[in-house]
Order: structure tokens, then sequence, then C-alpha cells
């Protein structure tokens, strides 16, 4: 851990309790950031910032440059954490030979990453540089707490946190809450930077869609709304009720 | 463990061997690694390397590197490369040739396309465990991710999500058709 201490960043006279200072808004909620500047927070070599989910809002798949710890103040969602090379264990069944065709047309097969519920209470660790997105399935706001550690061992660029989009557009999100033009076109998903042939080349798909990727005109900000809800495959969630599990229901095939 | 001190500890790897390929696409190239899993003496090090090969108008999979910093020395021929910070700017969009480097910092997103000649380099990687971590392909967070989400985020069709995920079936070296160039 690289201790700014020892280069006299904790010579603190003062400690104050803060409020964030700071908010990016978008479609679906907000991010509030406390200053990290702060002689506090410089010396602990952290930054904090809150997030505010609405019912059915998405944020969209992200990455950062330290490990983060979150904490579910409110509410309950789900959230999928990416690892490149982890094997897409949630999928949805094997077709059967009866299946017509055109039912196999209409009914998409999906497979991905594993998804886990969180709720009130909860911690959630998430490594340096892991994509990640959350989802709020609940009938009230979710707000967690995230911390983000920068001087960890993980993080090998400065202190600065930083959050690598990887889809939306956040300075838009930004501008409608400040009303101003300022660095419109300074913020962006990672794949702005990236040119749009080389886009189409890599992923195997038309400019339109890369265009979509860059997200250039894309004014929901990092949190956008899911109107018919979010469909994914995911494990039904045991429910308690007085104190005795529902039981699961089990079926298949003969060998 | 006489045979594990620092005094006789293995010390060499050659990365060049195609047999020796992590990652191979006849079509595009291969890639190889040294990390400390291979080359035990690079956990007291904290540093690894990887030797690509890409033919021509192979691609390096768009990619970040969750936990080092990598410095690219190319040893033969020439590519296009990108290379975009936080904010979604391309900090490097040029050419990359023989005898150049090119620092690329930790999650950093970066991809790069040889040439007509192909290319080859070696990186130099800040961990003794480097892992990137792929935009696209087989391996890649897009194909982790489910379709919905997809959709969602980019507001593309499922249809276009799904083609999103899963056009491109190669791992981290992809065949090109040299349009991007």
């Amino acid at each position: 851990r690289g201790g700014t201490w020892q280069q006299g960043e904790c010579q603190i006279r003062s400690i104050n309790a803060r409020e964030p200072s700071y908010s990016l808004q978008a479609e679906g909620g907000v991010t509030e950031f406390w200053d990290f500047k702060n002689d506090e927070f410089q010396c602990a070599g952290v930054s904090i910032r809150r997030h505010r989910l609405q019912p059915r809002a998405l944020m969209l798949p992200l990455y950062h440059n330290a490990p983060i710890l979150v904490y579910v103040v409110q509410g309950r969602g789900i959230y999928g954490l990416m690892i490149s090379g982890c094997p897409e264990t949630f999928e949805s069944s094997q077709q059967t030979e009866k299946q017509s065709k055109e039912e196999r047309r209409q009914r998409f097969r999906d497979r991905h990453q594993k998804i886990e519920e969180f709720r009130e209470g909860d911690i959630v660790a998430i490594p340096a540089g892991a994509a990640h997105w959350a989802y709020n399935d609940g009938d009230q706001e979710l707000v967690v707490v995230v911390l983000h550690d920068n001087t960890n061992n993980a993080n090998q660029l400065d202190q600065n946190p930083r959050s690598f989009l990887l889809a939306g557009n956040p300075e838009r999100g930004q501008e409608q809450q400040q009303g101003s033009r300022r660095g419109q076109r300074e913020l962006g998903n990672v794949f702005r930077g990236f040119d749009v042939h080389m886009l189409t080349e890599v992923f195997g798909v038309d400019e339109e869609t890369a265009r979509r990727l860059q997200g250039e005109h894309d004014t929901r900000g990092h949190i956008v709304i899911v109107e018919h809800g979010l469909h994914v495959i995911r494990p039904p969630f045991r429910r308690r009720e007085y104190g005795r599990e529902e039981e699961e229901g089990y079926y298949g095939g003969n060998n | 463990g006489l045979e594990e001190t620092v005094c006789n500890a293995k010390i060499r790897e050659n990365l060049d061997k195609p047999s020796r390929a992590d990652v191979y696409n006849p079509r595009a190239g291969r890639f190889s690694t040294v990390n400390s899993l291979t080359l035990p003496i690079l956990g007291f090090l904290q540093l690894s390397a990887a030797r690509g090969v890409l033919y021509r108008n192979g691609i390096m999979a768009p990619h970040w590197s969750m936990n080092a910093h990598s410095i690219i020395y190319v040893t033969r021929g020439e590519a296009r490369m990108q290379i975009v910070n936080h904010k979604g700017q391309a900090v490097f969009d040029g050419g990359v040739r023989e005898g150049q480097v090119v620092v690329v910092p930790q999650n950093f997103a970066a991809v790069k396309q040889a040439g007509e000649e192909g290319c080859e380099w070696v990186e130099l990687n800040t961990n003794d465990n480097a892992m990137i971590s792929t935009l696209s392909g087989r391996t890649s967070v897009m194909r982790g991710l489910p379709v919905d989400v997809i959709a969602t985020a980019y507001q593309i069709s499922r249809e276009e999500a799904e083609r999103l995920k899963l056009s491109r079936r190669e791992t981290i070296i992809f065949s090109g058709s040299g349009r991007s160039g």
C-alpha cells in the first residue's frame, strides 16, 4: 500500500464530517461524489461516491482503476461482474428437436456470466479493472456507497479515481444538471476513443452499430431506465415465509 | 528448497518459439506470455512479459490490462495502434514501427492492427501475472453481458445485441480485412 503519510499528506489539523460536493445526474439516477482532494481522503488514499438508482434503473457497464468496496444502504438489485475469460455459466436451456425452426428463430437463447443479487446491508467487493453493472429490480430507490481504494497495490496509476465506462455518455448527464455546454466532447465511454472502422472490424458489425457503441448521441448518462424491465437469465431466489423455506420445483427427463 | 534459491533460479525463457504460443490463430498470428507461474523469479521482480506476432492485417483484440502497465517494443513490421483513456479520448492513434516503444498505462483500452508487412512486438508488464480483459471476442466482457443489458446500454435491438456479442469467435488474435488501417 502506497502510504501517503510518508509524503506528508497526513498532517491534518482538523477533520470534518463531509457531505458530497459534486453530483452527476443521469436518466435513471444520480451519483454523488465526495471531494477526494480533501485532506482526510488524500491521507487515507481513498475516494467515496454514492449512487442512487431509481426502480428499473441500470448502471451501465464500467470498470475502475482501483478495487472498490460497495455497501448497500437501501433497496435491492442485481449485478454482474465480468472477468474476461470466465465461463458464461448462466444459460438458456438447449433446444429440443420438437421445436420448429420458427420457434427457434423467435426464441433467442442467451448465455452470460454469473449474476448475483444484493440487498440492504450487503458488502460487495470488486477487484480493480473488473467490469461490472448493476440494476435496481426493487420497488424503491437503490442507494449504495462505494469506496475506491486508490492507493491499493492493484492500482499502478496515480491516486486519482478513474472510471472507464463501457457504454453511455456521462458528460451529457452532467450538462443537464449544470446547464453548461463546457466539456461536451471531453468525456465519453472507451469506445469513443476508437475509430469507427476499427470497431466495425473488431466486432464484425455495421457502422451504425459501431456508432451506437460510442454513444455519441446518447443523452441518458451513466444510469439509464430500462423501460420494460431487464430480462436476464438468473435462478429464482428462495423466499422465506414464516421461517419456512419454500420448496423449489424440480423436474427432468428420463435417461 | 536448495533448488529454489536465487543462486540457481531459472532466469531465462524463450518466448519466440512459435510452437510455444499460448494463443494461435493460423490466419492472424500468435501470442505468448511468461509470468511468475512459468518463470518463478518474476514473482520477486513483479514483472512479466508477452510476445505478439500479427500476420498481415491481423488484429490484437481491443483490451485493457487489469493490473499492470505495458511497455511495448516493436521488433518487426508496423501496426496501427489506438489507446484510449478513461475520458474516452484517444491518447494515441497512429502507426508504430520497428524500434519504437509505446507505453500503455494500466486500464487504458488499446487495440492494434498490423499493416501489410505484419507486426511483431514484445511487451513488458509491471506485474508478475499481468491480466488483460478483452472488449470483443469469445472470452470478452461483451460475451459475459446479458443480451438485454447490451441492447439497453447501446440502444440497439436484441438481434443487433446478439450480433455484437457473438460475431467474433476468436479470443484475442483476430483476422482482419485491413479496411480500418
